[in-house]
């Protein structure tokens, strides 16, 4: 474990908590891609099957089941609770042209041709695309409330840091997962462009975020 | 470098 990974998986925490705050208090889930958080709770439930096999440590078992609970709320919050405020118009992405390519290469591109690594691979592809959903939906409806921005700049910055993390692993492990490190590129990459928007909109006290 | 794979991380 090191600082990076660390206050990466807190960042990680962090925007979880505040989407799911954002949705409960609010009673609505206007603006938010369901799509996208389906996405989320399929790459935890893909990725933490070993939950029960493999113990690592209590906080790596802590965190798991943490942020498959709050995956699965969020979910429910969406689709079921406050299913009167979701925007499924706005909240039109095809996920099937992400499902398809990630499941194909998950099978092709993969350590080990098990169901368990071919599971935890397709999880990973697949958290490197879970997001276009909601930013989608953001440039189709043109606007993001200020607390979804928040959301979307810790998630984003979560995955920013692990990639620090791997570099730091590589640097003193000579630790270097290739699949991992790639689609970690891939899914900081997709940021960018909200990052520049986060930065040169949201925090100049703007408020909304508003597309041009 | 040597690849482990990331299991020990979220």
């Amino acid at each position: 474990m090191n600082i990076f990974r660390l206050s990466g998986d807190v960042c990680h925490l962090v925007a979880i908590i505040i989407l799911f705050l954002k949705i409960w208090r609010s009673k609505s889930c206007a603006g938010i891609s369901g799509k996208s958080q389906l996405l989320f709770a399929l790459v935890f439930t893909t990725r933490y099957l070993d939950l029960f096999t493999a113990f690592i440590s209590i906080y790596n078992t802590v965190m798991k089941v943490v942020f498959l609970v709050l995956a699965y709320a969020t979910v429910s919050l969406i689709y079921f609770r406050f299913r009167k405020s979701y925007d499924s118009e706005s909240d039109s992405f095809r996920v099937e042209f992400l499902l398809v390519p990630v499941a194909g290469l998950s099978f092709l591109e993969n350590y080990s041709f098990t169901p368990l690594e071919i599971l935890w691979t397709f999880s990973i592809y697949l958290e490197s695309v879970a997001i276009l959903p909601q930013l989608f939906m953001i440039t189709k409806t043109g606007e993001a409330e200020s607390i979804t921005t928040h959301y979307l700049f810790f998630l984003g910055l979560y995955r920013t840091l692990y990639l620090a993390n791997w570099v730091w692993r590589y640097h003193e492990e000579g630790f270097f997962d290739q699949i991992a490190v790639v689609s970690g590129v891939v899914q900081t990459i997709f940021y960018c462009d909200f990052f520049y928007l986060y930065f040169t909109r949201v925090l100049r006290g703007s408020g909304k975020m508003t597309l041009p | 470098g040597l690849q482990k794979s990331t299991k020990d991380e979220l």
